[in-house]
């Protein structure tokens, strides 16, 4: 199912290094400013190739619903996990 | 590309299988996750060593949710796998909750996931062009794999170039570095064609090339021969499609359609076009199983079906698509044998159709075996697969 609500796209955006780990948790998404959640659709949809819109429209849900590598894109984010 | 920021410091690597994943054949996994390392070694100096014990620098495994390093697999979908980065060991994770599969395009495509991760193994990180191989999005199966110039430039800016000719390898297939992309590995050059130039069928492709098949091969036909590099199998040029064809045809939709038993298969181009194998009585009503022959007839562009003494003349367009006046007998076409192998449309305009090693060219306008010298039928072996 295509990631549908505000909830599941903060969880997306923090899980590849968009937005601060603690989005991961619902319970602190409403932690988040505007301009941080706003500059994370952003980064994703330039990083992605859409139009930047800063909106959750139907084409930026439907790529964050496709299956994917789980490396977080951005670089400097993506290596903090450590293999042992 | 984007690179991570560290690279491994010696160009002869190894790898083991650690956990194999629980719905494929340990040998299928060894030989996708070889070609996937092989991808990275076709431009560089890179290689890649199969282990099965010890410490080895690239460590795989196919594991479910929590796996220990924190990062806990979602289940089918979503996140497909993850790899660490050379500083972090390089070890690459895939969930087996996946459906793995191999040359098909169901399920998630194991030897492309894979080479993407091994990207990650090597040091780079997803690119923002989406046609690279790094890019984080799985886009599905694709039957002919070609390295992205992007993905090429980025290993190479951490590698080097190739510098040294490839080595013959049992652990993976190596491919020429004179090739730009990697391609299936090819079966070795043979004269058995020419041996036995019996053929099962043959067809044109939506961009005019030839093909014949024959058993589990393929021959790709130039004008007069067969083109260098052949004979190649049928499961890798056409993936899931299996061997002994009985006919196939490419209709004006530019899809080619493959018939064996009771069944046949739909493709666009190398790709399966959908859920087949799929029943003839159910996808081509009122034409019999076990063909012997199929073509596109160039005088009206209907699809004609052969077997034993009769034709079936079939229009998808109409219903019933087979007239009750079907089946006729072959003997309408004026010198052209019963139990045929094959009939083909051929670019120049003429119809062919083979039996045994021999064929025979069909003027349309005359709707008969055309009159040449030499005369029809002639040695198929000679005219078109250029034995001597």
């Amino acid at each position: 199912a295509p990631v549908s609500t505000t909830t599941q796209a903060e969880m997306y955006l923090s899980q590849f290094g968009y937005l601060p780990a603690s989005a991961r948790n619902p319970a602190n998404s409403g932690l988040q400013d505007k301009s941080t959640w706003l500059n994370a659709i952003q980064e994703f949809q330039n990083f992605a190739g859409l139009n930047i819109t800063g909106e959750l429209d139907d084409e930026t849900l439907k790529l964050m619903s496709l299956p994917r590598c789980g490396v977080r894109d951005r670089v400097g984010t993506g290596d903090s996990r450590s293999k042992r | 590309y984007a690179l991570q920021g560290s690279r491994w410091r010696v160009k002869n690597l190894t790898y083991k299988v650690s956990k194999y994943p629980k719905r494929l054949k340990r040998v299928d996994v060894d030989a996708e996750i070889g070609r996937a390392f092989a991808v990275w070694s076709e431009d560089t100096d890179l290689t890649f060593t199969k282990k099965t014990t010890g410490p080895v620098h690239i460590e795989i495994k196919f594991v479910e949710s929590e796996h220990g390093d924190g990062d806990a697999f979602d289940g089918q979908g979503g996140t497909l796998a993850h790899a660490f980065f050379p500083v972090f060991g390089g070890d690459a994770h895939f969930d087996d909750a996946e459906l793995w599969t191999i040359g098909s395009p169901r399920g998630t495509n194991l030897f492309q996931v894979a080479a993407h991760e091994f990207g990650h193994s090597l040091g780079l990180s997803h690119s923002d062009q989406s046609s690279a191989l790094m890019a984080p999005f799985y886009r599905g199966f694709e039957p002919v794999f070609r390295l992205d110039d992007d993905d090429k430039a980025a290993i190479q800016s951490l590698y080097g170039k190739k510098t040294s000719q490839p080595k013959p390898s049992n652990a993976y297939p190596v491919t020429s570095t004179l090739r730009p992309s990697y391609t299936p590995p090819k079966v070795p050059l043979d004269d058995s064609i020419c041996k036995d130039s019996k053929i099962d069928t043959l067809f044109n492709s939506a961009q005019g090339e030839t093909y014949a098949f024959k058993g589990d091969k393929f021959y790709k036909l130039t004008t007069d021969s067969v083109e260098e590099g052949y004979p190649q199998l049928i499961s890798k040029g056409w993936p899931g499609l299996p061997g002994n064809i009985d006919a196939a045809f490419t209709y004006k939709n530019g899809k080619t359609y493959f018939f064996k038993g009771t069944q046949y298969w739909r493709f666009q181009g190398r790709q399966m076009d959908g859920v087949y194998p799929k029943e003839i009585s159910e996808g081509f009503t009122g034409i019999p199983d076990h063909l012997d022959a199929a073509m596109v007839w160039g005088g009206n562009g209907k699809i004609y079906f052969f077997k034993g003494s009769k034709f079936w003349r079939f229009d998808p367009a109409k219903r019933p698509p087979v007239k009750a006046s079907y089946p006729k007998p072959i003997s309408n076409w004026e010198g052209v044998p019963n139990n045929l192998d094959a009939a083909l449309k051929y670019t120049n305009g003429y119809t062919y159709f083979f039996k045994g090693d021999k064929y025979y060219r069909f003027h349309d306008a005359r709707f008969a075996v055309d009159t040449a010298t030499p005369a029809f039928p002639r040695p198929t072996a000679h005219w078109w697969f250029g034995c001597k």
